[in-house]
């Protein structure tokens, strides 16, 4: 294996990538899945981790370009040169050039997008061309290489790691800290007492805090939540994320962000996600929710936007009539503004900064008030 | 001098032109150098680019040699720029 000249390498091991724009050749789910895999052939022997960001300037920008494409490394028609990259830093250093006058494709009928990605993330990470045959990192494209049974050979993994050491934890060590392993810096900490949440829900009898790019996972059988990138279940879904609500009837979990939202079945995003929130019945007024929250019984949803509240009538699968509402009216001393939101015991939790309300939707006040990490047992 | 026809434009010292100087920092410059083939420098290249990718070590442009760069491949270069 070799490295670049001068050793560059991310100081971080939590990095962001973006998809500019995408082929024409496969559907923006290979494209996804094509990189995702590819991402994922590093992140198994490496610390780094990975989250995909939607807009903006992420780490690894990976795009389609044909010719001249703004970097003095024109690309050249059909075959020859399949892709280029660059090596760790800021600004095109570290993004991904695909060259779209190659005929991209899942199979190795044309030039297979995930192999070649896998290549070329290998060079953002720090890795130059290795002159060994077996290496993913040796610069001819190798078209019959068994995708099925694809895996870094032992140059690949030596090069990574000669760069980034070995991933964090060996496979069966449990999953679950068992010890309070202090976060890296940019990463929440479950004991923090300001924490805050982006959104809360159940699921299937679990609660799921997210922060960020993470969330815990907080079961029935286990004392101590789990932590785990929500890119590691959900690859296709953004960070920071604005609400999320349980649709029991239809066992699914539904995540908000902006003016989109997506429906998911256990790990799986249902197809025809993203969809506009406007579709739900909110006025155009309304560009984002804060939070939203589940009645099993009485089959409601509620959502909240800043100081006002809606309810939606999963039988009807329509919004009520009579609503938006303000919730300092129908939830005294909850507010000012809801960051996310919980039914659970008969209970309505409000979560407000690093603070938590326990609403009795009977009695209509607050009972409790509580800090937000209050459920993860810190 | 030889008769100086014309010098019967080689696709493959071309092809074998831009391959070393987009991967193995042959320098522009040597342009004049890789027609006359007799360069030492080219050869040299020639040789380090088989080594590097794994072919026998000729310092000619051997078919496998061409074969090989005729191959679709990454734009980053196999020596360090």
């Amino acid at each position: 294996f070799a490295t670049f000249p001068g050793l560059p390498k991310w100081r971080k091991t939590h990095l962001t990538y973006r998809i500019v724009n995408y082929t024409l050749d496969l559907s923006r789910d290979a494209v996804d899945a094509a990189i995702e895999k590819a991402l994922k052939v590093w992140e198994e022997v490496t610390p780094l981790t990975f989250s995909r960001i939607y807009e903006g300037e992420a780490d690894i920008m990976i795009s389609f370009a044909v010719r001249e494409h703004g970097d003095f490394a024109p690309f050249d028609g059909p075959g020859a040169t399949v892709a280029h990259a660059y090596a760790p830093g800021p600004g095109i250093y570290g993004d991904v050039h695909f060259d779209d006058d190659e005929q991209w494709t899942e199979d190795t009928s044309g030039t297979n997008l995930f192999l070649s990605a896998a290549h070329e993330l290998g060079h953002s990470l720090g890795l130059f061309h290795s002159d060994n045959p077996e290496a993913l990192m040796y610069p001819v494209y190798n078209p019959r290489t068994d995708l099925a049974r694809f895996r870094l050979s032992q140059d690949d993994v030596n090069g990574i790691q000669s760069l980034y050491g070995p991933p964090p934890a060996s496979p069966d060590e449990p999953m679950v800290p068992t010890k309070f392993i202090p976060p890296a810096p940019q990463m929440p900490s479950l004991c923090d007492p300001a924490l805050s949440f982006d959104a809360v829900s159940t699921l299937r009898g679990e609660i799921l805090f997210f922060k960020d790019s993470y969330f815990w996972r907080k079961t029935p059988w286990n004392h101590k939540p789990e932590f785990h990138l929500i890119s590691t279940f959900w690859p296709a879904l953004p960070s920071e994320l604005d609400a999320a609500c349980e649709s029991y009837s239809k066992d699914m979990v539904f995540i908000f962000k902006g003016n989109k939202f997506w429906a998911t079945r256990g790990n799986e995003i249902q197809a025809g996600y993203p969809r506009g929130i406007h579709t739900l019945g909110f006025p155009p007024t309304v560009r984002k929710i804060d939070a939203a929250l589940s009645d099993k019984e009485k089959k409601k949803t509620y959502f909240f936007a800043e100081d006002k509240y809606w309810r939606y009538d999963e039988n009807r699968q329509s919004m009520e009539k009579g609503f938006p509402r303000l919730i300092a009216d129908d939830f005294p001393g909850v507010g000012p503004k809801v960051d996310a939101a919980l039914q659970a015991f008969g209970f309505f939790y409000f979560f407000s900064g690093s603070s938590q309300f326990q609403f009795d939707p009977n009695a209509k006040k607050v009972t409790h008030i509580l800090r937000s990490n209050n459920w993860l047992k810190c | 001098y030889p008769l100086a026809g014309a010098v019967k434009k080689d696709s493959n010292m071309d092809l074998v032109q831009q391959y070393l100087e987009k991967y193995y920092n042959l320098a522009n410059g040597m342009k004049q150098l890789v027609r006359r083939k007799d360069s030492i420098t080219v050869g040299k290249k020639i040789k380090e680019m088989q080594k590097f990718l794994g072919l026998e070590v000729t310092g000619n442009l051997d078919s496998n040699t061409l074969e090989v760069i005729r191959k679709p491949r990454c734009g980053v270069p196999d020596v360090g720029h």
